[in-house]
């Protein structure tokens, strides 16, 4: 078990969680699909901006430390934008919505719901 | 990642993940740690979506992610999702889209159109089976009845060699990691086996979430790129999440 790739012995009793696994409950919340797409969000997003942004914060250092010059960052807030609309509805509503609610540039948000088709590469 | 379906011998079925990402994105020294992982535990939320006042479904997400990769549609069927690695990735299908082809679909939003529209496992099962995909991915799907459970190995454009639940033949859950079943898993991350080891040792007759959870808490399956671990029990309609940590040793993957 200490030598890589630390394969365990099959625990038990972890349930119901506690102790150096666990790092926490998640919480509820509800989106009301009754809602304009933009407006849907406001809730988590209100109570989550700072960790969101911090996140963002955090790709974006990434992508700076893969092109020093900023332009990778550049191209994400200019030419992303762009892309909202050729997303389905409502989630291009949905991610706007979020943009404003969080206030982080729309570009930004539309590569964190988008990361998933770009990372393959 | 990991996700599994297991069905008791009442015929009940359990779905269950740990979510895990993050990899080369960033290795904090210090703490031993990716980055982007655990800029990612705090931003976890579980939400539940209404219409006329009536949950529709509920999901473990992102904040600020609209997309699902967790989800239960209560009484009726439960999805995660699972990267797949493929030469003709995401990538290409960005490239068409950006190019003005576009009949492919994203993904997240696939499985949040399925969580949000489908009514039973047959019509969730047809469209992420069918529908054409900008990249490939694993679908886990269970069901709310018995032998409702299979992995869905998604290329762009199809649906290869899916995997179902068989219990009058052994086959009494399904797991998947990022490894396609039919081949064996990359030797410097196989957390299959370990997982398939624990599943084995629990025997059906003892499975629930307690048991589920403990697998899904034994190292490697449990690594530096766990997020969280969501336990979901179709028929109670039930969904809990926790947000996770692996203390040193532990894998970096």
């Amino acid at each position: 078990q200490y030598v890589p790739p630390f394969t365990e012995d099959c625990q038990t009793g972890m349930y119901p969680p506690s102790g150096p696994t666990f790092k926490g409950a998640v919480t509820w919340y509800t989106v009301d699909l009754d809602l304009p797409p933009s407006e849907r969000w406001k809730g988590v997003i209100t109570d989550k901006q700072k960790e969101l942004a911090s996140m963002i914060q955090a790709i974006k250092d990434l992508a700076d430390a893969f092109v020093p010059s900023g332009r990778l960052i550049d191209l994400v807030d200019r030419d992303l934008p762009l892309m909202v609309d050729t997303l389905p509805y409502p989630f291009n509503e949905e991610i706007r919505g979020i943009a404003t609610a969080s206030g982080v540039p729309l570009g930004e948000v539309v590569l964190f719901n988008i990361f998933y088709e770009i990372f393959t590469v | 990642c990991t996700s599994l379906v297991a069905e008791d011998p009442d015929g009940n079925l359990i779905h269950a993940r740990n979510l895990d990402f993050g990899l080369f994105m960033g290795w904090d020294l210090k703490n031993r740690s990716w980055v982007i992982t655990e800029k990612l535990k705090p931003l976890v939320v579980n939400i539940e979506f209404t219409r006329n006042n009536h949950t529709v479904f509920k999901s473990t997400n992102f904040a600020g992610y609209v997309g699902m990769l967790t989800g239960i549609r209560p009484h009726m069927f439960t999805l995660t999702m699972n990267e797949r690695f493929s030469l003709d990735g995401g990538y290409i299908g960005i490239l068409e889209w950006i190019l003005g082809k576009r009949d492919g679909m994203w993904m997240s939003f696939l499985t949040r159109s399925v969580l949000e529209n489908a009514t039973s496992y047959a019509e969730a099962k047809k469209l992420l089976s069918d529908t054409k995909l900008l990249a490939p991915a694993y679908f886990i799907l269970g069901g709310n009845q018995t032998g409702e459970g299979c992995i869905i190995t998604r290329s762009r454009t199809h649906s290869i060699n899916p995997l179902e639940l068989d219990p009058k033949k052994g086959r009494w859950y399904v797991l998947e990691t990022n490894y396609d079943h039919w081949k064996e898993p990359l030797f410097l991350d196989d957390r299959r086996t370990p997982a398939m080891k624990c599943m084995n040792q629990t025997t059906q007759t003892s499975i629930s979430f307690k048991t589920v959870y403990d697998v899904l808490s034994t190292k490697p399956v449990l690594n530096k790129l766990t997020t969280y671990t969501t336990l979901m029990d179709v028929s109670k309609g039930k969904l809990e999440s926790f947000i996770r940590d692996c203390p040193n040793p532990c894998m970096p993957w």
